[in-house]
């Protein structure tokens, strides 16, 4: 039991260190574990270094900072477990502009060889996607409003 | 493999038939706030993950049966895997079976290529392609990494050990 | 003790229940009292009824639509304990284009009166602003970077 | 009365002396991610909420002291208040106060028009010009509104009775 979490907590600790320096285009990360002994005792540390800034910990960074680190943590699960495809469902909610770009970015990248299914009200992530959908709701039943272009999208929903 | 496409009958707020086409690489999902994106999100998660935690956020599952009109007792999910050429469809359907001292009763059907099938032989189809309820981000989870404890966040890890 | 809390709770369930529909152009919502004999042994209850669709409980929906009735809630208790200024900061995170306008039109009708400082990164929030701080970040300290217009912005964050 | 300006003195990532004049109406503060903008939030709490339990997300009040430089022990906020052309200026200060047993130590400082008070003239002032910390929404306090469940939210009307 405690080989096979070793054998997880290991792989994921290396993927994570690597997208996080990859998705944000610098700085560092690092999972640690509370109790390396017993890590069942313990808990799981993730520590980030946005670039320029300090090494802390994941409360005191700032809300997208935060949010970029949690990315890198499910990017890095996803990398050791790998799934045909994947649902995201607004996870470039608390970013700006750049970051939102850097996450939509590694997503179409990953694209290639994996399908990704978006939710998402940005502009940004909206214009990386090969297919774009919209949704719409008329009198509480909601229907599929097929494959659109952003210039169709910005009535539907003026696009963060 | 991918998600070719996605089939609901009286799921949440889709009241209607409705089939989502979808192509390999990468799609975005968009609409004005209470559209109905995340309830696509949530049919997906309806048939990956019978058993799991992060289960339709409606509680009671008889809550996923579409409520705008009156004698709909039922609700479906079918998705279309496709794999080489080679297609499988899963379908789960909920259908509501009231009893005198709980309202809420409910009876679940599986079924693969349209067959009546039990949840293992469900389970075992999902296990062996590696589709989970680890493929869904539900809405707010990048949220709940980093909120929840360090002990919370290693048992992510527990799970996959 | 009780009849304090019943004085508060009536005039925050009427603000509230004026508010949501305000703010959201129609529907409505109410607060309801689990128990309303003890109130202090049962809990506060927001239902809310988007236009067009049926009166639900908070979680059953959406994202924004929970945001809203949320805003709604802070706005109420504020109008009942109204206080000199106001600090907002990223109140329109989960909201598409409609809705974070008609929060952004409900602070600026609101400012004649009452000052608020807002903290956002959306483009149309920004919009409505009768000024717009920059900050930002250099080797690890921050500045302020006064009284900017939006094209300015543009460059620090792709104004969501 | 209106929130004239906030000075801020090693306060978080705020390492230079910093004034910020507002003016009344609606004033919009942008930024990308992490540059420290939540930090002017948390700067205005940390005069208005000195006993609040929504006080700043650093958990240890020292952590808020500017940690960029070796030899910074203090960090210090003021706000000034403007009130029919009368101004108020609040000050709080915490200052770094190692012990043997306790590194964490501190002193905390309160003045008012630049004099020394105590704690609690300086909750007298706020209450009679009815400022709080409810003043402010910081950023995540709308989620938890929907999050938290039907009593903690009974809990905030208990609080304004
Ligand atoms: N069983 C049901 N029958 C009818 N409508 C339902 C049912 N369950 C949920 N809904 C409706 O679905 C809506 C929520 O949809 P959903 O959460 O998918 O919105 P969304 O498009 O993700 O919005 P957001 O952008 O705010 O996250 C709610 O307004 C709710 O009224
Ligand atoms: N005592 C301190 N000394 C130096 N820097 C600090 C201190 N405390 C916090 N910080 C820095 O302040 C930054 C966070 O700032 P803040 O939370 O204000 O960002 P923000 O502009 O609100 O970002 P977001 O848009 O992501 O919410 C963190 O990156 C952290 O490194
Ligand atoms: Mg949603
Ligand atoms: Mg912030």
């Amino acid at each position: 039991k405690k080989d096979a979490f070793y054998t997880v907590y290991e792989a994921v600790k290396e993927n994570f260190e690597l997208i996080y320096t990859e998705l944000l285009g610098g700085g560092e990360a690092e999972l640690v574990l509370e109790n390396k002994e017993n890590p069942f005792e313990g808990g799981l540390i993730i520590k980030a270094r946005p670039k320029g800034k300090r090494i802390m910990r994941l409360n005191a960074l700032s809300g997208g900072e935060k949010s970029m680190a949690s990315l890198a943590f499910i990017f890095a699960i996803q990398a050791y477990d790998p799934s045909p495809f994947y649902i995201l469902d607004e996870v470039d909610m608390f970013l700006d502009g750049k970051n939102a770009e850097k996450v939509a970015d590694m997503i179409k990248e990953r694209s290639r060889n994996t399908q990704f299914i978006a939710i998402s009200l940005r502009r940004v992530t909206l214009n990386k996607a090969d297919h774009i959908y919209g949704v719409t709701m008329q009198e509480g039943i909601s229907t599929i409003v097929g494959n659109v272009n952003l210039s169709q999208v910005e009535e539907i929903v003026e696009v963060k | 493999m991918y998600l070719r496409e996605v089939q609901l009958e009286n799921f949440k707020s889709f009241g209607k038939k409705v089939r989502i086409p979808f192509l390999p690489g990468f799609t975005a999902i968009t609409g004005p706030n209470g559209s109905g994106k995340s309830n696509i999100s949530d049919a997906i998660l309806f048939v990956l993950g019978p058993k799991s935690p992060k289960m339709i956020r409606a509680g009671r599952l008889t809550d996923l049966i579409y409520k705008g009109k009156k004698d709909v007792n039922y609700c479906k999910v079918s998705l279309v895997l496709e794999d080489e050429n080679e297609e499988i469809v899963l379908t789960r359907k909920v259908k509501r079976a009231p009893l005198p001292d709980n309202p809420d009763n409910y009876y679940s059907y599986f079924y693969i290529n349209n067959k009546a099938a039990s949840l293992s032989d469900f389970v075992h189809i999902l296990s062996s392609s590696n589709i989970s309820a680890n493929s869904i981000v539900q809405q707010g989870d990048v949220t709940a990494i980093v909120e929840m404890g360090d002990v919370p966040r290693r048992r992510i890890l527990d799970d996959i050990a």
